[in-house]
């Protein structure tokens, strides 16, 4: 799912 | 971290830097698109709001401030400072057009509906389109500055290395995110015929000359 997409990018 | 996301970070790093060094040092900031400096202080405003929130690492935090910072100053230089240089006549494409529909779509298509989360969309969105003025602007001077196509090779180069970081990621990590994929690939894209005359004449030492 989408849960285990990080938001680490810039 | 990446090698591709690195590379892809420096290159927006160093296109940010070498358009503030353009219009420092030439005191003009003649054949930039002020709405598309405009639309990038609006994508890293909505984006980087998490930057008070959450805490990613030293890199991620500091590099998203100089985004911030360096876009709103090098809007500050044109409307402000250098405002007798800007080619207000021919950068004219309406800003609406890119900032409304990107708005309505982040409101639509989003991965939940939170504020946060919407805002990062709409970034996503809007900077898949923001350098639109600025080509705009290019191909209506028919000609750019050999410093302003370094720029925009630069700027267009780093989302072409974030498609590769998300191909790396995709095998690595097991995950990815469509919505960011999508958009980037309209955004290189974008670049795709600015790249050619970049690698066939510039790279030349020829003067980016668009047929008219």
């Amino acid at each position: 799912s989408y849960k285990n997409v990080p938001k680490d990018e810039l | 971290m990446n090698i591709f996301r690195l590379l892809g970070d420096l290159s927006h790093l160093l296109a940010i830097i070498v358009l503030l060094l353009k219009i420092w040092k030439t005191r003009s900031c003649a054949g930039i698109s002020g709405k598309s400096q405009i639309l990038f202080a609006i994508v890293y405003t909505s984006r980087y709001l998490d930057l008070v929130t959450t805490y990613i690492s030293a890199y991620n935090t500091f590099m998203k401030l100089i985004f911030v910072v360096a876009a709103y100053a090098t809007v500050y230089l044109m409307y402000i400072k250098f405002k007798a240089t800007y080619d207000h006549n021919h950068d004219t494409f309406r800003m609406e057009f890119l900032v409304i529909p990107s708005l309505i779509l982040a409101l639509l298509i989003n991965h939940e509906l939170t504020v946060l989360e919407v805002l990062w969309t709409f970034s996503i969105y809007l900077e898949s389109v923001a350098i639109l003025p600025q080509l705009f602007l290019v191909s209506k001077t028919g000609e750019a500055e050999s410093i302003t196509s370094h720029y925009l090779f630069a700027l267009g180069s780093y989302r072409g290395l974030y498609l590769l970081n998300w191909v790396y990621r995709y095998y690595a990590e097991d995950h990815y995110d469509l919505i960011a994929i999508v958009a980037g690939l309209v955004q290189t894209v974008l670049y795709c015929d600015f790249f050619y005359l970049y690698i066939t004449k510039v790279l030349k030492g020829k003067k980016l000359q668009l047929p008219a």
